[in-house]
C-alpha cells in the first residue's frame, strides 16, 4: 500500500485475500512453465513408461547429479544462452522378419510445431544386445540399422543408416548415431520415425526384447536439439 | 540484497515455492519436485535507487548523473531482480518422449533498486 491506499500501487490491483493471492500465484506460475517450455497445455499422461525403462535411460541421459534444490548438474549441459532440449524417446516395438534376417521395428513418435524448424545436435540409438548363446562363436557379430519409409516392409523401402560390429562376449548396451537420419527426418516434417534393427546369429535377433526378462532394456533414442533460428524473423543486435 | 519478511517496506526478495505435487504437474514432470518462483518486491525510496540494483545498465547510469548534479527527477526507482539463474527440467511431453531442458532466467537469485 502507497500513502494508506491498498492495493498495488502500479498495476492498480485491489487487496487481496491471502488464499486469493496465492491461488494467483499459481496460476502465474503454471502458465509461465507451459509458455518457456512452448506447451499450449500440460500433457496428458495416458500410458506410463514402465519405471526401470526409464531409470536406464535417464541414468544414460544424465551421467550428472542431481542437486539440493532439484535442477540437475550435467556434465554435458547445453549452453544455457540457447535454449536447448535434451530428448528421450521410447519406441513402439514389432519383431518383424524381413526374408530370412529376424529383426526389432521400432516406431518413433515426433511431433513439431509449424513453423518450429529443429537443429539436431546429436542423437543415438540405444540398443541392448543379449550375449550370443553359442560359446564356440566369434563373439562379435554384425549388426545392421535400417530406415524404413512409411507404409512398407519390403527390402525396397528400407536404407541402411548404419552397420556396427557388437561385442556380443556379455549382454550389454550399444549406441548406434542417427544424428543425420534424425535431422534428415525431422526436416521431412513428418511425425513417424521407423527404424529396423537387426543383429541376426543364425536366424536369431540378438537385439530382440523376446527372452529379456526385463523392461529395462526397451530400445530407446536420445537427441541433443535445439530450436532453430527463424530466418524470417529479424533480429537485432545490440552494441 | 534482503529477503522479505511478513511486513514488506524496502525492496527485498519474495521466496515463493511451488511443489509440483500440490498442483497434480508430478505425473509430467520428473525433475525438479518444484518450482521456486521468487520474485521482488517493496519499494525503492531515491537515496535507494542503484543500490545494489542494476549499477552497469544505462538505466542507473543516467540516475546517478541526475543525483549527483543534484537535479531532482520525479522518476522512481524500481525493485528489479538482479541475479537469475535456469531452470533444469526434466518432464513428458504429449508423445511420451522425456525432454530435458535449462530454461534461462526463471529462478530469482536476488533483487534491488534500479
Amino acid at each position: 500500500s502507497v500513502s494508506g491506499s491498498p492495493g498495488c500501487a502500479s498495476c492498480g490491483l485491489p487487496a487481496m485475500e491471502k488464499d486469493e493471492e496465492q491461488r494467483l500465484m499459481i496460476e502465474i506460475a503454471k502458465q509461465q512453465l507451459l509458455d518457456k517450455l512452448h506447451l499450449k497445455e500440460r500433457p496428458n499422461i495416458t500410458q506410463t513408461v514402465p519405471r526401470a525403462a526409464l531409470l536406464t535411460a535417464l541414468r544414460k541421459l544424465h551421467s550428472g547429479r542431481v542437486r539440493q534444490d532439484g535442477t540437475l548438474e550435467l556434465d554435458n549441459s547445453l549452453p544455457t544462452k540457447d535454449q536447448g532440449y535434451e530428448i528421450v524417446s521410447f519406441a513402439d516395438i514389432n519383431e518383424t522378419e524381413n526374408g530370412d534376417e529376424a529383426s526389432l521395428s521400432l516406431t518413433f513418435q515426433f511431433l513439431q510445431e509449424h513453423g518450429q524448424s529443429i537443429q539436431v545436435l546429436q542423437s543415438s540409438l540405444w540398443i541392448y544386445a543379449r550375449s550370443s548363446e553359442d560359446p564356440h562363436r566369434d563373439s562379435r557379430l554384425s549388426a545392421r540399422v535400417y530406415l524404413t519409409a512409411d507404409g512398407g516392409d519390403s527390402d525396397s523401402n528400407r536404407t541402411l543408416v548404419i552397420e556396427k560390429m557388437l561385442e556380443v562376449q556379455e549382454s550389454n548396451w550399444h549406441t548406434f548415431p542417427i544424428t543425420r537420419t534424425l535431422q534428415a527426418f525431422l526436416d521431412g516434417g513428418k511425425h513417424r520415425l521407423r527404424l529396423e534393427v537387426s543383429c541376426d546369429e543364425d536366424g536369431k535377433n540378438l537385439c530382440s526384447l523376446e527372452g529379456s526378462a526385463h523392461t529395462s532394456y526397451q530400445p530407446f533414442l536420445v537427441a541433443q536439439v535445439r530450436l532453430r533460428d527463424n530466418p524470417s524473423k529479424h533480429s537485432l543486435r545490440k552494441r | 540484497s534482503l529477503r522479505c519478511g511478513d511486513d514488506v517496506t524496502v525492496c527485498c526478495k519474495r521466496d515463493f515455492y511451488i511443489k509440483f505435487k500440490d498442483i497434480q504437474w508430478h505425473d509430467w514432470i520428473i525433475a525438479p519436485e518444484g518450482y521456486h518462483m521468487n520474485y521482488c518486491m517493496g519499494q525503492c525510496p531515491q537515496h535507494l535507487s542503484g543500490s545494489p540494483g542494476i549499477a552497469s545498465s544505462f538505466h542507473a547510469t543516467v540516475f546517478s548523473q541526475l543525483k549527483v548534479n543534484g537535479i531532482n527527477t520525479a522518476a522512481s526507482s524500481c525493485c528489479v531482480p538482479t541475479e537469475r539463474r535456469p531452470l533444469s527440467m526434466v518432464y513428458f511431453n504429449s508423445q511420451h518422449s522425456i525432454v530435458k531442458t535449462d530454461v534461462p532466467d526463471m529462478i530469482v537469485e536476488s533483487c534491488g533498486c534500479t
